[in-house]
């Protein structure tokens, strides 16, 4: 059987809220190591892989590797119900036909207690080789997501050149184009606001912005997100968590 | 429009 209790009910609502827009129905997968997710957008265009290690979980336990299958939309509903700071718990048999979410505030002096019903989903898995890229780009979040959306006002597309000392985003679109530059630059005092760039050649890639947009949902789990890119290979967008991830994978435009 | 890839053509199945 699974049991897992986490001390943030926030963790969870922020992963699913990152991915719900992406994918509808999938797999939690979980076993001694943790829970993991991967699954495609419906269009194959992007992939998203969660990681949240036992580590993040006390206690943690999961005798068997169990599959969760579970509506991302019906999670969500059950998790409003979720304060952030309420302990969350989350229990399920080794072959379940549901998912036990209980929520309790810290005084302990409240408890919730709902059930999923869970659905075989038939998931294929891809596998996703070490890669060496060939720029590795950390920026603030934020930052990244007001690019994002900001570009996305003028197309559908943005152009990410990375050079030694700088990333450039750029579009253009029916009404005119524009760019934002990024230098590499390193803030002592707040160091999740700086920018930095680890530069094996230059790179230059075309990505769809929706998916962009869609990934920066996730800003909520990192102050900081992590671009990996290399021609021809799709790009990996990471924010970190403090026992986990959430990695979104995006096909590039080709032609470009 | 800019032909758009698929995560498929990259990466294989389990």
């Amino acid at each position: 059987m699974l049991e897992a209790r986490l001390e943030q009910a926030g963790v969870l609502k922020k992963v699913v809220e990152a991915i719900k827009d992406l994918v509808q129905d999938c797999n939690f997968d979980c076993n001694d190591s943790g829970i993991a997710l991967q699954a495609m957008d419906n269009s194959h265009v992007a992939l998203v892989s969660m990681s949240l290690s036992h580590e993040g979980f006390s206690p943690y336990r999961c005798d068997r590797n169990i599959a969760l299958g579970i509506n991302l939309n019906s999670l969500t509903k059950v998790l409003r119900a979720a304060q952030n700071e309420d302990i969350l718990t989350l229990k399920a048999a080794d072959s379940p036909d549901s998912l036990n979410l209980v929520f309790e505030n810290t005084e302990r002096d409240r408890s919730s207690e709902y059930d999923i019903k869970l659905m075989d989903i038939d998931q294929e898995h891809l596998g996703i080789p070490d890669t060496d890229y060939s720029a590795t780009v950390v920026l603030p979040s934020a930052e990244f997501q007001r690019i994002c959306r900001d570009l996305s006002q003028l197309s559908e597309s943005v152009t990410i050149e990375a050079s030694k000392s700088s990333v450039k985003f750029s579009c253009s679109g029916d009404i005119g184009n524009g760019s934002v530059n990024l230098r590499q630059h390193q803030d002592l005092e707040k160091p999740d606001q700086s920018t930095s760039i680890e530069l094996v050649e230059p790179v230059s890639l075309t990505f769809s912005l929706k998916y962009l947009v869609n990934f920066c949902k996730a800003s909520a789990l990192s102050p900081t997100v992590k671009l990996s890119l290399s021609t021809d290979v799709p790009l990996l967008v990471e924010y970190k968590m403090e026992a986990g991830y959430v990695r979104f994978y995006l096909a590039p435009k080709i032609g470009d | 429009r800019i032909p758009q890839k698929q995560i498929n053509d990259y990466y294989k199945k389990k």
